[in-house]
């Protein structure tokens, strides 16, 4: 087990007095399989454990820090580096306030809008959510199921197979609430025609905020993915889903490596309360093991 | 001359680097490029510039010799359930929005074009949508649907669909499942009851092919609580390596049936082990 394994290795540097080459090198190993295991980018493992074997056998650490503290913390420098510090809340300027959700098919983008809109109540705003998705059988029934015990307005029409003009009516019935969220359907980067519906859908929408909505569980083609979505508007958020089961969520780091946009929030169940502010701490010890 | 260890490293790490890269899992992928290194070690070989070509036909070898395990034919188990006037019952499982509901009706309209009559259980009673959208795909297909009320017992639904087919003379059962994270106990439990009081003939896990290196996990612990008979993996037209596909061929040993390969009732491809050599050496 990976996180057995680094402990060992952390142990083994915890017991040094002074810097050991050899050591460094095998706990920066151990971390690269750790980071691996964990789905992050091969390419971007890569080249974080040069950086960071560079850093750990440069830079001298400051008096009274040992030298597995010293490790750590650069590991842990180099992560928050590409992670951010703290994740902006959803800043809600202009009203209303619109979030366009983008994703894979089953990344969970429907279920997040149910508990993005119910995280947005609580906090005093008055969200509704539009249904763009004319593709999955029922997607406009199971938003309905979502909202309604929740009084949160829902537009949709599952006779209509426009998502285009579904989006414009939607948009135009709720110009008066605080925040309209849109929901569309699951697309991935070879639907050419899917992806530049999405171009047009986020034309029509004209969001202030896009959010690319990522399976916790995705492998190496987390970049990939998130690039072709990145091609048809720019996103300004992610969402993991499912980081209660035993994934790691590492190919978000990647996306958010490659298209810059901050994680804002993770998923953590099916339950409308199930969405949690995203922390780059418990995210990356996670990710450690 | 002979292979060494040394003639080797080189080019064990780019194939690890590209077994990793196709969502291999590593421990699956270490555990690969180390049966080929023992494979090697020691051949002999005329010129040093056989070792590459050597160490490509090691890995095809042993990515066959995952892939190429023995599974059921669910046609000709349907044929005899026919006969035998006594219905096939498959129960799908997985995590969540892997596509086992869409996977179960792309594999009822493939039973319906060879004239059989399935019969559906919509026994995710939990999810927000999820019996209209099953009983969506019924009705497309003109195939009947077991469903009971959103919060009622899975087992009950499922129970009530054997029941059904049996009285109707119905060849085929496919039992939908509520996604579930292998860590939620209370949904294994769930699981197990189901099977227990239903008593499915395959028991199939359905796996998203863009799973990385949790799907190890997944596949091992719902075969331990269940048993799999099959794997589907879905989503492979997302341009996925499928390497989840040797991951779980070498964790649980047991056969990759098909592939979802998009969002439609006919795209759905039988699996070959010679796909996965493709998808690794391009
Ligand atoms: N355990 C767990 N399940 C989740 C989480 N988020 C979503 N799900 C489940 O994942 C499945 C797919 O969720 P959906 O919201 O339908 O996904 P989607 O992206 O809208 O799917 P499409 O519209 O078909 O592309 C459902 O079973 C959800 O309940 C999470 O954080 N944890
Ligand atoms: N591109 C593509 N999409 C697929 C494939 N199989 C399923 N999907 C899509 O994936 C999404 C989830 O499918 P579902 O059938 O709802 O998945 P599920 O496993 O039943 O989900 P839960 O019941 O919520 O756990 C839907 O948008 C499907 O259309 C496939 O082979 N290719
Ligand atoms: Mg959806
Ligand atoms: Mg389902």
């Amino acid at each position: 087990n990976l996180g057995k394994n680094l402990t060992n290795t952390m142990k083994k540097l915890a017991g040094m007095a002074i810097i050991d080459e050899e050591v460094v090198k095998e706990a920066i190993k151990d971390i690269q399989r750790a980071l691996i295991q964990a789905d992050v980018n091969i390419k971007l493992v890569l080249n974080l454990s040069k950086t960071i074997e560079k850093r750990a056998l440069s830079e001298k650490p400051p008096k009274r820090v040992t030298p597995k503290e010293h490790v750590i913390k650069i590991v842990y420098e180099e992560l928050v580096h590409l992670l951010g510090e703290k994740a902006p809340e959803v800043e809600v300027e202009s009203k209303p306030f619109k979030i366009l959700f983008m994703g894979l098919q089953g990344s969970g983008k429907t279920t997040t809008i149910g508990k993005l809109a119910r995280y947005l109540q609580k906090k005093g705003f008055n969200p509704a959510v539009v249904c763009t998705d004319t593709w999955r059988p029922a997607a406009y029934e199971q938003l309905r199921q979502l909202t309604e015990s929740l009084s949160i307005p829902l537009y949709g029409d599952p006779d209509n197979e426009d998502a285009l003009d579904l989006a414009k009516k939607g948009i135009n019935k709720f110009k008066k609430q605080d925040i309209i969220i849109v929901d569309t359907a699951g697309r991935h980067k070879e639907e050419q025609d899917l992806l530049d519906e999405m171009k047009q859908i986020s034309t029509v929408v004209d969001p202030d905020e896009v959010m690319l909505v990522i399976d916790g569980t995705i492998g190496q083609q987390a970049r990939e993915q998130a690039l072709a979505f990145s091609q048809t508007t720019d996103i300004g958020s992610i969402t993991i889903t499912k980081l209660d089961g035993s994934a790691k969520g590492g190919g978000a780091l990647s996306a958010v490596a490659e298209i810059g946009a901050p994680i804002k929030f993770i998923g953590t169940g099916e339950r409308i309360e199930d969405l949690e502010a995203f922390d780059p701490d418990r995210f990356i010890s996670r990710l450690l093991g | 001359k002979t292979i060494s260890q040394g003639d080797l490293e080189d080019v064990l790490f780019e194939l690890e680097l590209s077994l990793l890269e196709g969502d291999v899992a590593l421990e699956v992928a270490e555990k690969i490029i180390k049966s080929v290194e023992n494979d090697l070690v020691g051949r002999k070989i005329k010129r040093r510039s056989d070792v590459a070509l050597h160490t490509q036909d090691a890995l095809k070898k042993a990515i066959s010799e995952i892939l190429m395990v023995k599974g059921p034919n669910v046609m000709a188990l349907a044929q005899e359930a026919r006969k035998a006037g006594e219905p096939l019952k498959l129960m799908f499982v997985g995590i969540n929005g892997t596509g086992k509901t869409t996977t179960i009706s792309k594999l009822a309209d493939y039973f319906v074009s060879k004239g059989f009559t399935p019969v559906l259980a919509a026994s995710d009673t939990f999810r927000a949508g999820a019996i209209e959208q099953i009983t969506h795909h019924a009705e497309n297909l003109k195939i009947k649907i077991i469903k009971h009320q959103k919060g009622a017992d899975p087992a009950a639904v499922a129970y009530d669909a054997v029941e059904h087919a049996r009285a109707q003379k119905k060849e085929l059962v496919f039992i939908d499942t509520a996604g579930r994270m292998q860590t939620n106990t209370n949904l294994m439990d769930e699981m197990k009851k189901i099977q227990r009081v239903v008593k499915p003939d395959l028991v199939i896990f359905v796996g998203d092919a863009l799973t990385g290196n949790d799907v190890v996990e997944q596949a091992t612990k719902f075969n331990d609580a269940v048993g799999l008979d099959g794997i589907i993996l879905t989503k492979a037209d997302a341009d996925a390596k499928g390497g989840a596909a040797l991951s779980i061929g070498y964790v649980v040993q047991k056969p990759i049936l098909f592939l979802g390969v998009g969002q439609g009732y006919k795209d759905i491809i039988e699996f070959k082990p010679d796909w996965m050599v493709e998808q690794i050496f391009g």
